[in-house]
């Protein structure tokens, strides 16, 4: 564990932990992608299954479970409680180009060629791209709420960190994971327009707008 | 690459 990987984690934790809360105090998930939210938890159930083979470590462990507890409290807060406040005309990314093509590679590139593995590498690619119907949703509406933006720069974030975290794994522990590294500079690079969005507006006070 | 089986990272 280096500080890299352990801020990536907390600012990954805050970002799930700010999206709860929008949707929780103002009762209402307007703006925010449920589509995304499923792919996020489809991404920590086939990754941590894991959880039930191997013991990494009590940290690891209580993480995966909080992940997981808190990806399905936010689909279930989108889709069931509050679903009367779900912008579903807005939310119209078509996730079967997503997923079909990501369990295919994840099929043909992969460490190992075993059930949990391949499972493992569908949940990177996955995540590499499960951000894409919020992104899309923004743009479509072109306008998101600051506390959308907050948890969004906060995703972007962890995956910029863990970037870090895996120079420094190279260097010191002589370590890397390609299909990891390959998936998640992929990831990072998807936020780089969004990130110059909110450094540019939304750091300055302004509400993020696009122009139309 | 070195193969990875055990995931250590979130």
């Amino acid at each position: 564990m280096n500080i890299f990987r352990l801020t990536g984690d907390l600012s990954h934790l805050a970002a799930i932990i700010i999206l709860l809360l929008k949707i929780w105090k103002t009762r209402s998930c307007a703006g925010i992608s449920g589509k995304s939210q499923i792919l996020f938890a489809i991404v920590f159930t086939t990754r941590y299954l894991d959880l039930l083979s191997s013991f990494i470590s009590l940290y690891n462990t209580s993480m995966k479970v909080i992940y997981i507890g808190c990806a399905y409290a936010t689909v279930y807060l989108i889709y069931m409680k509050f679903r009367a406040t779900y912008d579903g005309n807005h939310d119209s990314f078509r996730v079967e180009f997503l997923v079909v093509p990501v369990g295919g590679l994840a099929v043909l590139i992969n460490h190992d060629f075993s059930f949990l593995e391949i499972l493992w590498t569908f949940s990177i690619y996955l995540e590499s791209v499960a951000i894409l119907p919020q992104l899309f949703m923004i743009s479509k509406t072109g306008e998101a709420e600051t506390i959308t933006t907050h948890y969004l720069f906060c995703l972007g974030l962890y995956r910029a960190l863990y970037i870090v975290n895996w120079i420094w794994r190279y260097y010191f522990e002589a370590f890397f994971d390609l299909i990891a590294i390959v998936a998640g500079v992929v990831q990072t690079i998807l936020y780089c327009d969004f990130f110059y969005l909110y450094v540019t507006k939304v750091l300055k006070g302004k509400k993020l707008s696009l122009p139309a | 690459w070195q193969r990875q089986t055990l995931h250590d990272e979130l």
